[in-house]
């Protein structure tokens, strides 16, 4: 099992 | 109580070698969903190419979600590649369920080495043709 990644990472406030 | 909807989608490009996306560049399958009536709608997006300089050397593999009528859907999912025998093979599967929101893809910059996957001897293009797998659970509350 993998760490997935994205390519829209979004912003945490 | 959790419910989960688990199903899978098959996605063959033919001439494969021919692809003509750049680094960056993307190619998109179909919509697919769970069921007839399921109203989430998935597409799996791939970079040839990688995505980024990082990925360079590989293809990047995506999971898409298109439309959802909910604020969020968490879901695992699966990517392999079937060969010639249709058996499933080089699988990265997620290590948890992901957070998706309308717009949203998760997935593996690095899936596969494109000289790993263009290496004849390793039979993951038979007739050029790359087939992907990607199996999808999708976690609600019952």
């Amino acid at each position: 099992k993998r760490k997935a990644d994205t390519t829209t990472p979004s912003a945490n406030f | 109580h959790i419910k989960v909807a688990k199903f899978s989608y098959v996605w063959t490009i033919n001439n494969f070698s021919y692809t003509r996306e750049e680094m960056g560049e993307v190619l998109k399958s179909s919509t697919f969903s769970a069921g007839a009536n399921d109203k989430l709608k998935w597409c799996l997006r791939v970079n040839p190419k990688g995505l980024d300089d990082e990925s360079k050397d590989y293809l990047s593999l995506y999971l898409f979600l298109v439309s959802c009528n909910k604020n969020e859907v968490r879901a695992r999912f699966k990517f392999s590649i079937l060969n010639a025998k249709r058996e499933e093979t080089r699988a990265m599967e997620s290590q948890r369920a992901y957070r998706f929101v309308q717009g949203k893809d998760w997935g593996f910059k690095k899936f596969i080495r494109r000289d790993f996957l263009m290496e004849e001897v390793n039979g993951l293009l038979p007739d050029d043709k790359l087939t992907l797998f990607c199996e999808v659970s999708v976690i609600s509350d019952s």
